[in-house]
């Protein structure tokens, strides 16, 4: 028996609007410790991987370990069924066809029921090494997701270069160029408004717009995202969701020919 | 113009 259930559906919600635009399937890996999901876009560019931690959950149970996949298209058109107060419970029995979501209004007067059957996927894991970035940026996620809007217009990839000094976005094109500099906030008050930059060398890295953009439907997970970047390694893009768990994105560079 | 690399370059199937 697998069940689930999270108080209020608006994070599932943002969770999914935040992947559908990359993924088309996906396994979601069910244990006592949570649920994680680790899936690439069709073209092996991007990455993401999305961590939901059990003790995050207002009720988790997972008697065994479970591996479901299931369409994203069709989740994120369930999960649009409910309001964002009502509470979604998760639950599947030990070997399971399909999955139920049940979405109950607060005053519990609506209760929705909602059956996904499952789809066979071949399980393929990523090795991801870890790796002491040479700079990590936090910063304002909406500021983030304007400069990548804003950028795209210029261009189909963004550079990114990060020094002491701050970080600098540019995309160049047929009708001119841009750049965007953010400099390292001297003393916030705010946090969620600090641009924060760690850095143990420069880098500058080259990123296709199509998939940055993709990333910042995130933005509504969190108010800060974290960039770690390393030459010719591909960028980490991390939301935090709420006291739950992370979504991290990651996005091979181009490179030049 | 700068090529996209594919991510399989950096991180192996396990």
């Amino acid at each position: 028996m697998f069940e689930a259930r999270l108080a209020q559906s608006a994070i599932l919600k943002k969770v999914l609007e935040a992947v559908k635009d990359l993924l088309t399937e996906a396994t979601f890996e069910c244990s006592d410790s949570g649920i994680q999901v680790q899936a690439m876009d069709n073209a092996h560019v991007s990455l993401v991987s999305l961590n939901l931690r059990s003790d995050g959950f207002d009720k988790y149970r997972c008697d065994r370990n479970l591996s479901m996949g299931m369409n994203i298209g069709t989740m994120t058109k369930i999960l649009r069924c409910a309001s964002s107060e009502d509470t979604v419970t998760l639950r599947a029995v030990d070997s399971p066809d399909n999955i139920i979501f049940i979405f109950e209004s607060q005053n519990k007067e609506k209760l929705a029921e909602y059956e996904m059957k499952l789809i066979n996927m071949d399980l393929e894991h990523l090795g991801i090494p870890e790796t002491m970035y040479s700079c990590v940026v936090k910063m304002p996620s909406q500021e983030f997701a304007r400069i990548c809007r804003d950028l795209s217009q210029f261009g189909e990839a963004i550079t990114i270069a990060c020094s002491k000094e701050g970080i600098k976005f540019s995309a160049a094109g047929d009708y001119g160029n841009a750049n965007v500099k953010l400099a390292q906030t001297a003393d916030s008050d705010k946090e969620e408004e600090a641009v924060l930059i760690d850095m143990q060398e420069p880098v500058k890295l080259t990123f296709a717009c199509r998939y940055l953009n993709s990333f910042v439907k995130a933005t509504p997970l969190c108010a800060q995202v974290k960039l770690s970047m390393s030459s010719d390694v591909p960028l980490v893009c991390e939301y935090q969701i709420g006291e739950i768990g992370h979504i991290r994105y990651y996005l091979a560079p181009k490179i030049d020919d | 113009t700068p090529i996209q690399n594919d991510l399989l370059e950096y991180f192996s199937l396990i």
